[in-house]
């Protein structure tokens, strides 16, 4: 019985795909089966694991808008225990083909309720904003875990996040829960930084995982190789960093 | 006769707001009246030049929903020859809102065409997305600036950027321009920036700005105080970068 999480916040380039990615890693690595779904047309996830979002011929597109079977579309990664249902450009078309149809939040649940028992974790790489297809991976999503990058600007966009998520659970997801709030990209050398820190943990305290996603550049350069951080530098800070917030999340679940 | 520019890119953090306030406020040190134009619902440009966006009554959203004066809703920032046409959430339900009405794609022009005589440049920041809002200022603009953060994802979503213009270009805006693609977050010690960096040089020759913005703190902190990099650290290589950016656009334009 799969949990389902999404990754999701409306503030561009705070670290969604790159926790996506380096999280069902991690938890790949650690014997658990994972799905990532890669919810955005931008097809970041799908590249960063090795796949060109040109030759991708049926994505998560077709699943959503023309019933495609998820099962014939899930492609295999090069990392054991990690597939992908991958995205492709027309998602961007999606959106406007929903609106108006009877059960068009519902959609991507739809999808995912016919694969998730065949995997431990099914993870959801969310585009920056809140439009149809973020709610709807919103109402698909058992969780939603918030990356927020340490700096002013993404500081700022937490409210409205949280208040979408408390519109999805009254009125959409009863069931939705916030796995937790990630701080990324830290820099100990930043004042700043350790601001935007103090800030989130004073504010939301509990919510908060224990486990910083400190900046390291291995995390970047990984996708331009198609790897995962734990197949392109196990040793590096970002690969540990995110076999601790897997390893944190197993625990919250009573998992580990 | 204002010069309309919208700074555009559907990738996340890349640097659009930054880009959009700090070269309105160099533009503005340089004495020419610049109007920044927030279409994003994030309402980071608001924040960002010193308005608290909760205290925001009316916004662009009015302008372009309700047919609102928008020369009454302009701000002045505590920047001289620098004001502010602001966004507010509420503008999250304008896509929704434009599906359907004839001139959707237009809103903006209407707006931006009542006020660009009054200044010299007019710039617009966009959202990470080519929605309907991204496509009305692109529609509205006589030309964009599309800032490339120097990563592996960011250089991923050019192609497709480049390609929606060319669609606005044909069908919506034949006058719309490419100002130039900017390269942000340009760190001189990593391998991947200069990657890069040479990887766009090579394949957009004559449309990349000479000027670099490099990676900068002041930058990211000077929106916390609610200040443009001019005002906040006029000596960083933050200010410096901006400055040149805006000579640089200014010689282009036979202006300097
Ligand atoms: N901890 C980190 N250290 C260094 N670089 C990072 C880190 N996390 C992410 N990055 C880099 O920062 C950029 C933004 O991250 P990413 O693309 O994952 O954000 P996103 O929220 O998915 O963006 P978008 O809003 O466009 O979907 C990418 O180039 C990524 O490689
Ligand atoms: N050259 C730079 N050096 C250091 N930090 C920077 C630089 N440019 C931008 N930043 C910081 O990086 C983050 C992303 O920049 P910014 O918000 O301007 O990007 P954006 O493209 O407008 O994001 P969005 O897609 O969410 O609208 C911000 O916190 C900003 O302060
Ligand atoms: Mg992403
Ligand atoms: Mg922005």
């Amino acid at each position: 019985m799969g949990k389902v999480i999404a990754i999701a916040n409306q503030k561009g380039g705070v670290g969604k795909t790159t926790t996506a990615i380096n999280l069902g890693a991690s938890l790949a690595v650690l014997e658990y089966r994972t799905l990532l779904v890669d919810a955005d047309p931008q097809a970041n996830a799908t590249s960063g694991v090795g796949f060109d979002p040109k030759n991708i011929k049926t994505s998560i597109y077709e699943c959503i808008i023309d019933n495609a079977d998820p099962k014939q579309i899930i492609l295999q990664t090069t990392t054991p225990n990690l597939d992908i249902i991958p995205a492709h450009i027309d998602l961007v078309g999606a959106e406007i083909e929903m609106i108006g149809l009877p059960n068009r939040e519902y959609m991507m649940k739809k999808v995912i309720d016919q694969v998730k028992d065949d995997y431990d974790f099914v993870i959801i790489d969310c585009s920056p904003s809140l439009g149809l297809i973020t709610v709807n991976s919103l109402t698909a999503a058992d969780s939603v875990i918030v990356p927020v990058q340490c700096e002013y600007f993404a500081l700022e966009g937490l409210g409205k996040l949280l208040n979408t998520i408390k519109i999805v659970q009254s009125r959409l997801n009863t069931a939705l829960d916030i796995e937790g709030i990630l701080l990324t990209m830290y820099d100990s050398r930043l004042r700043l930084s350790k601001q935007v820190v103090e800030e989130v943990k004073t504010h939301f305290q509990q919510i908060v995982f224990d486990t910083l996603i400190t900046r390291n550049t291995r995390l970047s350069e990984a996708p331009s190789y198609g790897e995962t951080i734990i197949m392109f530098d196990a040793n590096s800070t970002g690969a540990v960093n995110h076999l601790n917030l897997a390893r944190e999340i197993l625990q919250k679940n009573n998992l580990a």
